[in-house]
């Protein structure tokens, strides 16, 4: 079925965390990257053959190793997601 | 910078989600 999919809305992921513009940088990232792989177009919700949701759960910072001063050196940034991929004409999950 | 590796972050994110989609 994929093979008949030719178009993909990718929505501006929400975000359940607070930091600023991350769910918006990571539906841009989505974009480049469709764009650069797959040969589906990315347009607009309404006129899409498929859909993908998708939701920023979770983004986690943790300090991993510090200085002999105690500050910060290496970080750890992990980031919890979700999405779905839909074929809107049979509403059937893709992915 | 901080805003460099978190957009890397943001990217391979990004990279994961697309496999999805192959």
């Amino acid at each position: 079925h994929r093979e008949q999919v030719r178009s993909i809305a990718v929505p501006v992921f929400a975000c359940s965390d607070d930091r600023p513009g991350l769910g918006l940088r990571l539906t841009e990232a989505v974009h480049k990257e469709i764009q650069r792989r797959l040969p589906y177009r990315v347009v607009p919700g309404g006129s899409a053959d498929s859909r993908l949701i998708g939701r920023v759960l979770g983004a986690y910072k943790d300090v991993i190793g510090e200085t002999r001063n105690d500050d910060p050196r290496t970080l750890q940034l992990q980031l919890a997601v979700e999405v779905t991929w839909t074929d809107m004409r049979t509403q059937k999950v893709l992915a | 910078s901080m805003a460099t590796a978190s957009q890397q972050v943001i990217d391979r994110m990004a990279r994961q989600i697309v496999d999805l989609l192959e």
